[in-house]
């Protein structure tokens, strides 16, 4: 493990993170000159391959498997952008200034994502990654986080809710856990009081996308579009 | 599920190519 032994002392928490796979770099896309198109189709390029590894990464999520695919499917489409979203912020705590870091080779300021059609985005981001900033993230938080975005969908046709109960229980506790081993009382809270702005910005940034391929045509790749249409 | 038909195969661990 890549992980201090004494910072894992929960073992969901660290399987979520050994099944993590390392981070993406952005593929720069080359198919057209002007330049803020370019940057606009390597971040969906990039988002079309995070969206991939995140579904493989669900998949072995403690309990998800052992859920209907009806339901796999409710959270996936409820909570995938607010998982990579997760993701974003985790990448941007680190780094100085204004910037959004979508990869470690793809880090965006606010004049990029007003060019790229993305300023409304580029602000809401800010908030959501300055508040996980002020947080101070671990890698742990980061990692449940996620997997939690997945599991608190609000989808109105869940197949079993017993079983989704369940998933998110097993979750919740793992979190409560590891705060508690780091004799942190009030960040389980904190983080779970996070979710409505995580689920706010995700929303913004779906609509975000789909304005901009229903309005400005800018293509999307079939699984990005897919789980987008399905919001 | 023919809407969500890439997220499907996906997730059914199909070993058939997923157009992506």
């Amino acid at each position: 493990s890549p992980f201090p032994a004494h910072a894992v002392r929960n073992k969901l928490i660290s399987h979520l993170l050994l099944t993590e796979s390392a981070p993406l770099a952005a593929n720069q896309d080359d198919s057209t000159n002007d330049g803020s198109l370019r940057t606009l189709l390597t971040l969906c390029d990039l988002l079309n391959r995070e969206l991939l590894v995140l579904i493989g990464w669900a998949k072995q999520i403690p309990g998800f498997s052992g859920l209907s695919l009806v339901d796999q499917m409710s959270l996936l489409q409820s909570g995938w952008m607010e998982a990579l979203l997760v993701g974003v912020a985790w990448r941007t705590q680190g780094a100085s200034g204004e910037e959004l870091v979508f990869a470690g080779n793809l880090r965006l300021d606010k004049a990029q994502c007003r060019a790229a059609g993305l300023a409304d985005l580029y602000e809401a981001l800010r908030h959501l990654t300055a508040k996980y900033q002020a947080m101070n993230l671990s890698a742990e938080e980061a990692a449940v986080l996620k997997a939690v975005a997945l599991a608190n969908s609000d989808a109105s046709l869940v197949d079993c809710p017993d079983s989704v109960q369940r998933f998110q229980d097993g979750l919740h506790e793992a979190l409560q856990d590891y705060e508690s081993s780091r004799r942190e009382q009030h960040r389980a809270g904190r983080l779970l009081m996070s979710l409505p702005l995580l689920r706010q910005t995700a929303d913004r940034a779906v609509e975000a996308f789909l304005r901009l391929h229903r309005h400005r045509r800018v293509p999307l790749h079939k699984l990005l579009l897919e789980m987008l249409d399905a919001k | 599920k023919e809407k969500h038909k890439i997220l499907h195969q996906l997730l059914q661990n199909s070993t058939s190519p997923v157009d992506l």
